[in-house]
């Protein structure tokens, strides 16, 4: 998919 | 990093380091749940799975750090520690939190950004992280008086989600970055379930008086 995730949030 | 996303973490600092505060200054932990506790204890062991095999940033992994290790130092303090487990309010706190666990682990085997051990995990955290403020509000609700310190903790930590969501809006239009919908959904829902402490936070303190829910 497109986009990246939230993964270098907390 | 901006602004909303740093403020956020701050505050979610801010929650932890006032309930250690509270347990080290007046060696209790009346008035905190250790289901919430317990909870995000495992919110934090299940999200972090990344944190040696992803290397974001050195702020990322000591923030990582100190959120599992804060939170599964206060179960300790709560369940172990000589001086403070006896001040623990169990007849209060009886909400049942493994329910909680069941309806996450559920959701995340349902709806996940992709079938992987991580990737079910990671939801699984965000959809218990959502819901892990229950058993406490249930607490301070039962008991009614709610002390300084507790209080604050409560509101720091609700406030941080807030400012996630803020950030997550301010990331969607500067970076073309968006949030999975299963963040965004969970972060309303988080923060959707303080409005009532908030409401009851603000009026004591625009009335300078100590902080009451209704029964």
């Amino acid at each position: 998919y497109s986009g990246t995730t939230t993964k270098d949030e907390l | 990093m901006n602004i909303f996303r740093l403020a956020g973490d701050m505050t979610h600092l801010f929650s932890v380091l006032v309930l250690l505060l509270k347990i080290y200054a007046t060696k209790s932990c009346s008035g905190i749940s250790l289901k919430t506790q317990e909870l995000y204890a495992l919110v934090f062991l299940t999200r972090y799975l990344d944190l040696f095999t992803d290397f974001i940033s050195v702020y990322n992994s000591v923030m990582k750090v100190v959120f599992i290790s804060s939170s599964v130092a206060i179960v300790w303090c709560m369940r172990y520690h000589p001086l403070t487990r006896r001040t623990y309010d169990k007849d209060l706190d009886t909400f049942r939190h493994y329910i909680l666990v069941g309806v996450s682990i559920i959701l995340a085997l349902l709806f996940h950004d992709r079938f992987t051990f991580r990737e079910v995990f990671w939801a699984f955290s965000i959809y218990l992280e959502a819901v892990a403020i229950l058993p406490q509000l249930v607490l301070l609700q039962r008991s009614g008086n709610v002390d300084n310190l507790t209080g604050q903790y409560v509101f720091f930590l609700g406030a941080y989600r807030a400012f996630y969501i803020l950030n997550w809006i301010y990331r969607y239009f500067t970076e073309n970055h968006y949030s999975r919908w299963i963040s965004w959904l969970a972060g309303f829902v988080q923060t959707a379930l303080y409005a009532d402490f908030f409401y009851y936070y603000f009026v004591s303190w625009k009335n300078n008086a100590k902080l009451q829910l209704p029964a």
